[in-house]
This record gives structure tokens, sequence and C-alpha cells, in this order.
């Protein structure tokens, strides 16, 4: 006779009890509770026929796989066990109780009364299978658990493992490094990582892997668990994994896609890897005269820039255009964007006129390139220059003619006032 | 100019002419800066004909109606350095009153300034006033002696008047002598400014600076050289600020 019980709690008791329980019977009550319970047991009353190795009467506690407990008796003896205060838990959400009775009984024995409850499983704590455990946080509650992860993981569709969002890294610096997450600490499960390095045409990219490579793998098969590719154009490399680092990889590609993936389970440190990018060397420049380039390198490959000014007093000429600095960039097929441009030494040019006065050159043909320096005057003795300033102007690097005094302002010639050339003979006594 | 001397040729090269463009002078004045001339306001209206009209009642003198001889010296006959320029805009002083001839000063703006050489300069603004008893050399081509007109222009040579002296001397007449008036003259009377002076220099020495500078402009007096009756000018050092606001220029 088979009784399905279903709730969280309840009582059994043998057939007729409290009287003598019948002989030759046989009762199994099947309970099944929520996932995420357990089923506790214990006895209020037991008193069944004794016999060797409980082989007449009995009560045996089993689940799905295994007896928990077989009780018989009055009280527990070598041979034979009975619950007394102990109670029986079952390790998952069903227990099956079968009570047994042989055909004689020379006693009256009353048989037994049981209880049982669902009672909570704390996953948390008792999660040995590491398949099933949480891989960061484990948060317990009545009749479950669930699982969180550590700030900036994401928790994995199958609610356990700890995945990062590692899908959108873009690199396009010409230098870089890259690593899995989290190293040297152990990379993070359930992860689907795409690192993307992506520069301009004409640049060739390398890779070298360096220190720790541990990425989990297999004696036999070829990294079936946690794999590093290398995707350069049409080239796919890989897959990596193990402790051995695979060798530099020149990929002769300006686009690198680096793809990491974990599965669900193990502890590995990852990588790392260091990436360089490197282009069409351009020819060597020779600097202008009166001029420099800027930065000076033995070699200039592809995006490499240069900056030509001109030392102080000259100017970047360009197609008949002067300017402070001129650049230049190593274009991908190995030739420079431009010719080296030429310095031309500052010219300020004809100096202004100043009204009221004049002005002379103090150097040879009247030169009014940088460093040259002019004379302004004004026409004396009808005017007389305002400050009080010399009046010299000399040809700035910026091609202004400059005063010490005055700076780029012009002087003024102002009216001499009251100094008549000709005095009276004055008459005053 | 009463009992003056002819002026030496570029001994007075601040001088300006103001004249009809008939040709006919009416009045001085002198060269300030490179294109500044500042002379007597009442020179730019005609003369009042009652009390108590203001400067907006009477006919001013359009710049366009008159015009500046610099490097003049004879009054009517053309001077080999004679340069002729053309006023651009007239400046009242704001407190000219035509009535009492208080702040009886001008500035005209010339059109172009005049090329400056010996004969044309500019005469300097006071730095401070004129030291008491002063001699100051008063020029202009005004009616001399018997009403007649100079050749040439003229010169005196008179004191500068103590200013309560001045003013004592014309109470008896109701002419009021204000602070931005200053006289010269000598008590007797004898040498003095005259119509047609009115607007012209009176200028003196500073021995430090070895400049010539502005003290007045001619302005008004009753009669011309009687005794006790001093010629009042309009005081440059009083209305300088105004001078410097408007022209711009410090010296």
């Amino acid at each position: 006779h088979i009784v399905e019980l279903n709730n969280m709690f309840g009582q059994i008791q043998s057939p007729g009890y409290p009287d003598a329980y019948p002989s030759d019977s046989e009762v199994t009550w099947n309970i099944t509770v929520p996932e995420g319970f357990r089923i506790k047991l214990y006895f209020m009353h037991f008193n069944l026929e004794s016999s060797y190795l409980c082989e007449y009467d009995y009560v045996k506690v089993e689940t799905e796989d295994q007896v928990l407990a077989t009780f018989c008796g009055r009280e527990t003896t070598d041979t034979e066990q009975t619950p007394g205060q102990e109670v029986v838990l079952s390790p998952g959400s069903f227990m099956s109780i079968t009570f047994r009775s042989d055909f004689s009984d020379e006693e009256r024995f009353t048989g037994f009364d049981a209880h049982y409850v669902a009672v909570d499983v704390d996953e948390c704590t008792e999660r040995e299978d590491e398949e099933l455990s949480c891989d960061h946080y484990c948060h317990n509650y009545i009749g479950g658990y669930y699982c969180s992860c550590r700030f900036g993981y994401i928790l994995h569709t199958d609610n356990r493992t700890c995945r990062v969002e590692c899908s959108d890294n873009l690199f396009t610096q010409r230098t870089g490094m890259i690593t899995s997450p989290d190293f040297p600490s152990p990379y993070p499960k359930s992860s689907e990582c795409l690192y993307t390095i992506e520069l301009e045409e004409g640049f060739m990219i390398s890779l070298q892997f360096e220190d720790i490579f541990d990425i989990e793998d297999h004696p036999e098969v070829s990294c079936p668990y946690d794999y590093i590719k290398i995707k350069a154009g049409p080239k796919v490399l890989g897959p990596f994994c193990g402790e051995k680092a695979p060798e530099p990889i020149n990929t002769q590609s300006h686009s690198v896609q680096i793809l990491f993936r974990s599965d669900n389970s193990g502890e590995n440190r990852g990588w790392r890897l260091s990436y360089r990018a490197t282009g069409n060397e351009c020819p060597k420049l020779q600097p202008p005269v009166h001029g420099k380039i800027e930065p000076l390198q033995t070699t200039y490959s592809f995006k490499d820039q240069v900056l030509i000014s001109c030392d102080t007093g000259y100017k970047v000429l360009k197609d008949n255009v002067e300017m402070d600095t001129f650049q230049m960039e190593c274009l991908k097929d190995g030739t420079w964007s431009s010719k080296i441009p030429t310095c031309k030494i500052a010219d300020c040019g004809a100096p202004a006129e100043l009204e009221n006065g004049v002005v002379t050159f103090s150097t040879r043909n009247n030169l009014t390139t940088y460093k040259s320096e002019i004379r302004y005057s004004c026409q004396r003795p009808y005017y007389k220059m305002l400050h009080n300033i010399t009046g010299v102007y000399t040809c700035s690097a910026q091609g202004v003619w400059m005063n010490e005094v005055l700076g780029r302002s012009q002087p003024t010639c102002l009216p001499v006032c009251g100094i008549p050339k000709f005095s009276r003979n004055l008459l005053a006594r | 100019i009463i009992n003056g001397r002819p002026t030496q040729k570029g001994t007075t090269p601040w001088i300006a002419m103001l004249s009809h463009l008939n040709g006919q002078p009416f009045c001085g004045g002198s060269l300030l800066g490179s294109k500044w001339i500042v002379t007597a306001a009442h020179c730019l209206h005609e003369a009042p004909d009652s009390e108590g009209l203001s400067l907006h009642d009477l006919g001013l003198l359009s710049p366009s109606a008159f015009k500046i001889i610099m490097g003049k010296l004879r009054r009517t006959q053309s001077d080999e350095n004679e340069q002729s320029l053309s006023v651009k805009q007239v400046f009242f002083h704001p407190l000219y009153n035509p009535n009492t001839y208080e702040n009886d000063v001008a500035l005209l703006e010339l059109l172009r300034g005049p090329v400056l050489n010996d004969f044309v300069m500019p005469i300097c603004l006071p730095q401070g006033p004129p030291e008491e008893g002063a001699m100051v050399i008063v020029s202009g081509w005004g009616k001399q002696f018997l009403q007649r007109f100079p050749e040439t222009l003229m010169e005196i040579e008179i004191p500068i008047v103590d200013h309560h002296i001045c003013r004592e001397a014309y109470a008896p007449l109701k002419k009021k002598v204000t602070r931005d008036m200053i006289c010269a003259g000598e008590k007797e009377g004898g040498r003095d400014a005259c119509a047609g002076d009115s607007g012209g220099p009176m200028v003196t020495l500073d021995t430090q600076r070895g400049q010539w500078y502005l003290v007045g402009t001619v302005s008004w007096g009753v009669d011309c050289g009687k005794k006790d009756r001093y010629g009042v000018y309009s005081y440059i050092f009083h209305n300088k600020d105004w001078i410097r606001r408007v022209t711009g220029m410090s010296n």
C-alpha cells in the first residue's frame, strides 16, 4: 500500500496506531516536498518487534537511491536501531518510509508515531558540487537560493557563474597591453571576450604574449574548455590554451580580433599580451638650413609625424606661404606627405611712414630682414618724439619692427611748442 | 595793438589770423598742437544787439565762412610763408557767456594741420599760473592809435596785473572781472590790445624750460590804452582742462 504525501509537514503512524499493528502488512509513504527543501523525520513513539538486523518487522527510511535508516525493536542494541530522539534528514526533497510487519507477532507491538516537516536547504553552505555552487556570492532563502556576482561581473544565464562584459574592447593606439579579465587573478567563468585592435590601413600589428600564460586545457583534447583565438584578416590563429604561450605573432594586418572564451568552471590566471603597430618606413629627413625637425628619429614609419620649425628670425616657407611650423606625415606607402620646406628669414618689410618724421636704415643697403635696424626720427626742430625714446626699431623674429619701449607701436612726433627759431630782442628792462 | 612795435618775423610763429573768405582779417588766434587754434569765443558770432541773449540766439560764424592763415606777418598783403587752412569744427567753451565775456574761449579744429617750419609753430599750454607781475607779449593785427590798422603784425610787452586790482578798476563801470579772466597793462594806460586783436595770443617765456607758453587770449576792455583800463584776457590756465579734453593733448 503506497501513500503519496506532498504537504510541507505531516504525521505518519503505523496501521492501527496506537493499537497494535497488524501482522503481515506493508505500507509505504512517499513524501515529496518542493525543490530547495529537504525532509526532517522524527518519531514521537516507536515500538516494533525486534529481530536480528530487523529482518522481521521494520521501518525503513530511504531516498531514491539510498537507505537512510532501518529501525525496529524498542531500543537500540548492537543489532537493532530505534530512532529514539534522532531525526532523519533526507538529502533532497524526497523521502520514502516503508513500514513492514511479518506474518507473526508474539506480542502486541504498538508500532510508531512519526512526524515530518519540510526544512529549507541552505544551498549556500551545503553545496559541495562545484558544478552547482555559486561562482561569487550565494544568497539562501526559504525554499531555494540564488547567486550574485562581484562588482563588474554579470550573472551568466546558468544563474551560477559570473562573467564579465568584455565583448567591446577596442584598441586604436599604436601600442598597447591586453590581458584577460582580472589578470593575474583567475579569469571569470562563462565569459566570451572580444578584443579588437583597429588601426589605419598601412599598419602591421604584432603580438607578444608576456609572463603568465595559464588557460584551462585538457591533456588529450585541444582546448575543449577555455581558449584564445586570434583573427587577423582572413587568418585565424589558435585556439591556444595551456601554460605555454604562443610565439610572438606578426599578423601582417592592421585589424586584429582576439577572442577569449571561458567555460563555467576552473580557476586559471589567464594571459597578457602586448601589441605594437608599425608601418612602412619613410626615407630619412634632412632638416632645412636654419631649421630643425622634431622629433628627430633614426627612422620614421607610417603615421609618424614630424614638425619642421625654423630658427628664431626665420619662417617656414611652403608654396610661398610663410608659417611658424610645418607638419609632415609618413604615409602608408612609405613616402612623406610633402617635400621638406625651406626656412626664410623673417622680413619686416618697409617700415611704415612716420607722420612728421623720417626713417633711416642703420644696416647696409636698407635691409629689412630679421635683426635689421631702422631709426625713426622726427622732423626737428619742429617736431620731437613723444616718450623721448631712441626711435630705434629692430626687425623681430615675428617679422615686426619692435622698439624696446613702444613694442610694435609707432612713435609719435609731437609738434615742438613755444621755441621759435627767431628770438626777439627782449626790450624788457 | 596800441603803442606797440612791429613784430620781428618768425618770433611769433604760433599766431593765427582769422580771416573772412574775402581776405578781411577779423581776429587773432594761436596754434595748439598740430591742428588746433585757440581764439576768443566772441570772434565767432555776430555781436549781441541786446543784453541777456544766449549763444544760441546769436548768429554763429560757420566753419566754412572763414579761414585760418598761419605764418602771416603783413596784415592784408600776402606773405611768402603763409599757409591758408580750413576749419573743420568749432568748439565753444560750455560756460561761455556772450554778455559778460566769461569763459570767452573757443577751439577750432583744422581740417588739415599746417606744415610746421621756422614761421609756423604751436604755442605751449601753461603748466601753471604765470608769476606775479610777469611780463607778457600780446600780438595782433588790430587797431592802433587813431583807429588805423597796421601794415604788419604788432606787439606790446606789458605786465600781468593783479586780479583784485583789475577787478576794482572795472567795478565803477559795472564790469565783472571773473576768475576765468586775467588782466595786463599799465595803470597809466598806453600799451594795450584793441579791436581786431581779439583771440590773439598773450604769451610769456618759461625761463626754466626755455619755452613760450600761452597765458591768455585777447578778450575785452573799455576803450584801448586808457588810464586804469587794463586789457582783459581769457585766462588759459583756468580753462586748461577743457582745452585738454577737447583737443586730447596734454602738452
